[in-house]
């Protein structure tokens, strides 16, 4: 038992502390310690370096490495803030909280909005919803003639844009998600509230004084 | 049938790349 126990643990680059992590986030100190054994899972599936690389992203989306999508694109890209082509802890940790079942509905809404501002204006434009509505088409088996992808698109901008400028700013989103709430369904995922019993934590428990009841 | 009157962003949101549940599959 004592053997597992140890001050001297060997963090991966980018490891923050948990109990900062926690109050940053909707995460108690075990989850986010329960969080770290799967970053560390899913940083070292390619490259054993502690940093999750866009291919071992893909390969845990799709159990494929090569398989690009967009979407998941995007969300790698959300995910590393520093824009240095890897996810660090503290960014995997602060990026999943606002999945978090317990995170403000407005955290989700803006993630939401930005993840769909593909080339980052601060608006999403109605080429941009194209793109999107094609890439979708693509991965799945739908095959929707360009005739009625114009009409899908052009009747969801003409209820998402309001003010009829062409673009949907981030104030008609919130107006358009409050509407349609189930929008933004796959922003919240329930399995974080189980973190702790995927993966539990033996190990690092014995770093922080959990305060946790 | 084809969804014409589906709201894009609905379509969207089914995207497999959006489904971050995978992420926790062992």
């Amino acid at each position: 038992m004592g053997c597992f126990h140890s001050k001297n643990v060997n963090h991966t680059p980018g490891y923050e502390d948990p109990a900062l992590l926690a109050d940053e986030t909707p995460f108690t100190v075990s989850e986010v310690e329960a969080l770290y054994e799967l970053f560390k899972k899913l940083s070292s599936s390619i490259i054993d370096d502690g940093l999750i690389h866009k291919e071992e992203f893909q390969l845990a989306l799709f159990r494929n490495r090569n398989r690009r999508n967009l979407f998941a694109d995007r969300i790698f890209d959300l995910f590393d803030v520093k824009r240095n082509g890897v996810i660090e802890f503290g960014e995997f940790v602060r990026s999943l909280g606002v999945f978090h079942p317990n995170a403000p509905v407005e955290e989700k809404i803006k993630f939401a909005f930005r993840l769909y501002d593909l080339r980052r204006t601060g608006f999403i434009e109605r080429e941009e919803l194209k793109e999107m509505v094609i890439a979708l088409l693509h991965e799945s088996d739908l095959v929707i003639s360009e005739d009625v992808i114009e009409m899908i698109v052009d009747k969801t901008f003409s209820d998402a844009d309001t003010k009829g400028d062409g673009k949907i700013d981030d104030e008609e989103w919130k107006q358009f998600v409050a509407k349609n709430p189930s929008l933004i369904k796959n922003m919240t995922l329930p399995y974080l509230k189980d973190i702790t019993l995927a993966f539990p934590s033996f190990v690092l428990s014995s770093e922080v004084e959990n305060l946790e009841t | 049938t084809a969804p014409v009157t589906m709201n894009a962003f609905e379509l969207i949101s089914k995207s497999q790349g959006l489904n971050l549940s995978s992420l926790f599959e062992k």
